[in-house]
């Protein structure tokens, strides 16, 4: 479930 | 995106752009740290390993190409260019890099969510950014005084790390899974030096004289 929430902020 | 991030973004992106153009435009780097542009630039080269990897969005591509093209000319000007590179005073910035990146890999060692190369050196990047003002900081206190170019700058820092946290309430009420424990306390962190600062620049200012920082 994490490895699906992606890394989007910068 | 919500409107809390998009202005973080925003903040961010202007701290940054402020520094180069007014370096570029005055021929002068006089009050900022050299080792906080640097770890900054590390910071963002850890961070955005997954650019060509992942893609996200335009923006977010484009936004990380920007901040890493921006952070590393920033360096450069400091270190390289023959009239700015004049005004870098050396001897007052002398916060030593070891003492904030030595504990950032042993952290990002030990506390990270997956224990991969690239995961490791995100959350490397998320802690060495919430110390790597430290030396400007520092920076600051030595000279005791603060003008509009520092000012400026750790003000829109302030306000992009602010934003975000606000940015990070709004989507855990409103996305599900949205938990991320470790950007979050190293955000928090951030913040809380940026708060000290920002004590001593409204007070400076209230009483409307030279910043003095505590020694």
């Amino acid at each position: 479930e994490k490895d699906n929430v992606p890394k989007d902020e910068l | 995106m919500n409107i809390f991030r998009l202005a973080g973004d925003m903040t961010h992106l202007a701290s940054v752009l402020v520094l180069l153009l007014k370096i570029h435009t005055i021929k002068s780097c006089a009050g900022i740290s050299l080792k906080t542009q640097e770890l900054y630039a590390i910071v963002f080269a850890t961070r955005y390993l997954d650019i060509f990897t992942d893609f996200i969005s335009l923006y977010n591509t484009i936004m990380k190409l920007i901040f890493l093209g921006s952070s590393f000319s920033i360096v450069w000007y400091i270190r390289q260019h023959k009239i700015v590179r004049r005004s870098y005073d050396k001897d007052q910035d002398t916060f030593r890099y070891v003492f904030i990146v030595l504990p950032c890999i042993f952290l990002a060692l030990i506390i990270n969510e997956k224990f991969t190369f690239k995961e490791v050196m995100w959350t490397f990047s998320l802690y060495l950014e919430a110390v790597a003002i430290l030396p400007q900081l520092v920076l600051l206190q030595r000279t005791r005084n603060i003008d509009n170019l520092t000012g400026q700058y750790v003000f829109l820092l302030g306000a992009y790390r602010a934003l975000y946290i606000l940015n990070w309430i709004y989507r855990y009420f409103t996305e599900p899974h949205y938990i991320h424990w470790i950007p979050w306390i190293a955000g928090i962190v951030q913040t809380l030096l940026y708060g000290d600062f920002f004590y001593y620049y409204f007070h400076s200012w209230k009483n409307n004289k030279k910043l003095q920082l505590p020694a």
